[in-house]
């Protein structure tokens, strides 16, 4: 008892902005192997949806894993599944701990 | 100790 379970939590994020404005560090065969968020941009959708905060790291965007995703890759997946025209949302699944599940 | 870069990407996603 008193361990805290690292939980993930899905955010929904609605682009409610031109921008996402998000900044992240990280990705795979780095020392933070998941992408962290370092800076949330006022004035950006995820700044506007108030729930993903800084500190938090990003397992899934979309469903789509960003397990082993290198940095480009995974800031090239998270910039696309926000310019897609097909949803006016974005789910990401995001933990507080730096841990992968 | 496997030699990870301590230097750590940081991009942008507007």
């Amino acid at each position: 008892p008193g361990l805290l379970e690292p939980t993930a939590t899905l955010i929904r994020v609605m682009k409610t902005a031109p921008t996402l404005g998000i900044a992240i560090e990280g990705g795979a065969k780095t020392r933070q192997p998941l992408p962290r968020i370092v800076t949330i941009q006022r004035g950006g959708s995820a700044h506007n949806c108030s729930k993903l905060k800084v500190g938090q790291v990003i397992l899934e965007v979309n469903g789509i894993s960003l397990q082993g995703k290198e940095h480009r890759e995974a800031a090239r997946i998270i910039a696309e599944a926000f310019k897609t025209k097909e949803k006016d949302h974005m789910d990401f699944l995001v933990t507080e701990f730096n841990v992968s599940l | 100790l496997r030699l990870e870069p301590q230097w750590v990407p940081i991009s942008w996603v507007y």
